[in-house]
């Protein structure tokens, strides 16, 4: 699975996810990444988020808009918000995976509960970071 | 706040020791294309929604990503892919699932999310509706990676034994 969010000189956020799925999948399986508010979400008004991971967990937990929601209704900060569902909900569950979030203040995330995630970021007068380990 | 890209390429049990020096840089190379392609739209005063195209865009085109060019294999043998969009500025959303012949499926998504009244299309009909708006489809072929089909013949093997899900050998328990 593959991913994107982005804040433009607007203010505006977008959120983007693109998989193949899962190996072997049967029966026309789909995981969270096409369902809104499980593997993509985007408001200005909380944050942007996508997905990766076991989709079945990412769905039950509606991952994207709980992170979003939280942001939105709670005090927490986006750090927080990510690390509460996916370090504490989702591993709950049993589900593994991550998620990268991105605030209208260019605040962001790259949070995650397994052993590596590709992942990096860019913002404006920064050079670019990329990673995969933790 | 400031303009922004973040991305990401999969999460999983992705061990130093688990990946050639080589491929590792190749990860990364890619994963800093897509960080240009989409900060670039960013720089030059477009649009968010535009950025993310393009960085997953690039991530799509490259089969080391499970995602476009390079998806696993179904139980079928085939590569069944989905993506999603949301513009956080309206709320306007589109997404596609199931899809096997659409290049690049993420653009398939935008389609719906700014030409239909939908949110959601799968199968067939997403193909059918991403062709008459011009996104670019291409022959099930295309997304064939080698890699991936020694993984699929793999896990088909595993899958036949009552132990599977418990094998630790694919260092990935999520199989169909």
């Amino acid at each position: 699975t593959v991913g994107a969010v982005a804040l433009d000189r607007y203010g505006n956020l977008a959120a983007a996810t693109s998989t193949g799925g899962m190996t072997n999948k049967k029966y026309g399986r789909v995981g969270d990444a096409p369902i809104i508010g499980a593997g993509t979400y985007a408001d200005n008004e909380s944050c942007a988020v996508s997905a990766t991971g076991w989709g079945e967990y990412f769905i039950r937990l509606n991952v994207a808009h709980d992170i979003a929601a939280m942001k939105r209704y709670t005090n927490l900060n986006l750090q927080q918000c990510a690390d509460s569902v996916v370090l504490k909900k989702v591993l709950a569950l049993g589900g593994d995976g991550g998620v990268i979030t991105l605030d209208r203040a260019g605040n962001f995330t790259m949070t995650f509960n397994t052993a590596g995630m590709f992942r990096g970021y860019i913002r404006e007068k920064e050079e670019a970071h990329v990673f995969i380990y933790k | 706040g400031p303009i922004t890209l973040v991305i990401h390429g999969g999460a999983g049990t992705i061990l130093k020791e688990n990946i050639a020096p080589e491929k590792e840089a190749a990860y990364l190379k890619t994963l800093q294309a897509a960080l240009d392609s989409g900060f670039q739209i960013l720089a030059g005063g477009g649009r968010s929604v535009d950025a993310v195209i393009a960085a997953v865009t690039i991530l799509e085109n490259d089969p080391l990503f499970n995602a476009g060019r390079g998806s696993v294999f179904s139980e079928s043998g085939k590569n069944e892919m989905d993506a999603a969009i949301m513009d956080g500025s309206n709320l306007m959303a589109g997404s596609v699932a199931g899809v096997t012949t659409i290049k690049n499926p993420i653009q398939a998504a935008y389609a719906v999310m700014t030409k239909s009244e939908h949110v959601m299309m799968i199968g067939a009909g997403a193909e059918k509706f991403a062709n008459d708006q011009g996104v670019a489809i291409v022959d099930p072929s295309y997304f064939f990676d080698s890699t991936r089909y020694k993984q699929w013949q793999k896990v088909k093997l595993k899958a036949q034994s009552s132990t599977s899900l418990l094998d630790n050998v694919t260092r990935d328990k999520k199989f169909g």
